[in-house]
């Protein structure tokens, strides 16, 4: 499903170079549960948006469903990302002028779905993350955690192959963060593969696959402790 | 130092009232260091909101060192604001086009503080929050973690009486959690009234006062556990 090869992600600042992602090789089947740990800065959103094509190793490659994504023009990117990948930002980078429901309908929309089933799609999603009384606030009418919801019914709706959650329950509290987790677990359990970065210990250790990240490079790669 | 007497916060959204803050009443003694913690949606950005003089109650009085601050007009209540209010931002609000040592510099710079005092006062605090190596970075150049402790170090950075913050360590690792959480209450022991949000349980039971909200109500206001 996913290879990584000799991946390098350097940025540039003035004259500083930032080694962000250092000779990243990975691996990923299909239907996998990572979880993805590591200090503040050692480059696990940066690897996520590697994931997610939101942007480019500076060298190696990345293989996505057999594909060499780096071969592709700026359209078909667009489109596996599109039809692939449902991606949970740090930020969430919600549509400020939409509503909730507009936020977490727009894959749809973007999809061609009819509206009938997408209104039956986002009620049944807003319910399931606690949301159906906020469905017409704007992001900016949300508290902090609400938003975050927003982002993962958006990145969810779709039930894409591929789910990339940065940080899905920093803005949760323990209960309603168990609740995201669930919901996430469920759809891996449908086949969907997923990746959660996350500085909580306790979510990062229920993953099958745990990686931890230092500086840029995956230091460690250990299967979960039997239960 | 605070009494909130009697507080209501209304939002209208279409024709749905909603009740983020239902009859807050809540006294802070000066230095005194409390944690909120609650559900998501229970109201705690918006009682902190109304405490850094951010946003009004609808109905009720905010005192905050013995002056009614619903008396103040909007000069005399941002002058108020620069002079004692320290905030930290559950999504940070730091300034796009300004780096991490500018953003962090520029309470020193509203103050009238002259450079080399700034130069100095920056740098010991880009260096106990570990961001020396990235004071050039802008917001967009940094991860998470980093934007958060940039908010961090520019709300500290001038001692402000009260120091309001809101979730922060939700994109840190343990590690750098806890660093910051040592810098503010070392911040506290100088006499600065502390106030921290929060959905980490370990974080939260540090403080010697622990606030529930519920439903915009506090359902409980507890001395720490013995340690
Ligand atoms: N656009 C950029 N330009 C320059 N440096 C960047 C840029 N984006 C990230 N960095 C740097 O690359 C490193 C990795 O960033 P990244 O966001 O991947 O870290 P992270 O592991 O997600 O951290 P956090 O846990 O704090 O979210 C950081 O040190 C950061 O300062
Ligand atoms: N500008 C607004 N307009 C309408 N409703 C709002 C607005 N801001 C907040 N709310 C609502 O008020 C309630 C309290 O919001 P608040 O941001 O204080 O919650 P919170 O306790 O900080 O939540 P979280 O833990 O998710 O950050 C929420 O239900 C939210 O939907
Ligand atoms: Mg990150
Ligand atoms: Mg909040």
């Amino acid at each position: 499903m996913i290879r990584l090869t000799n991946v390098e992600r350097i940025f540039q600042v003035g004259e500083q170079p930032v080694h962000a992602l250092d000779h990243i090789n990975l691996t990923v089947n299909a239907g996998e549960y990572l979880s993805i740990m590591g200090p503040s800065g050692s480059g696990k959103s940066t690897l996520l948006n590697i994931l997610g094509m939101l942007d480019r190793p500076n060298s190696g490659h990345y293989r996505l469903l057999g594909r060499d994504t780096t071969e592709l023009n700026d359209a078909e990117q667009a489109a596996l990302r599109r039809n692939t990948i449902g991606f949970v930002f740090q930020s969430f980078h919600l549509v400020p002028r939409l509503t909730a429901a507009q936020n977490i309908e727009l894959p749809l929309v973007l999809a061609g779905i009819d509206i009938e089933e997408r209104t039956a799609r986002v009620a049944a999603i807003l319910k399931s993350t606690d949301l159906s009384t906020r469905s017409h606030h704007r992001p900016d009418q949300l508290s902090g955690g609400q938003r975050q919801r927003v982002a993962i019914a958006r990145a969810t709706i779709m039930h894409p192959a591929l789910l990339l959650t940065d940080e899905p329950t920093g803005n949760l509290d323990r209960s309603s963060g168990n609740e995201i987790i669930a919901i996430l677990e469920q759809l891996n359990s449908q086949g969907i593969t997923l990746i959660i970065v996350t500085h909580d210990q306790e979510i990062g250790q229920r993953a099958q696959r745990q990686l931890r990240m230092v500086d840029g490079r995956i230091v460690a790669d250990q299967a979960r402790s039997p239960r």
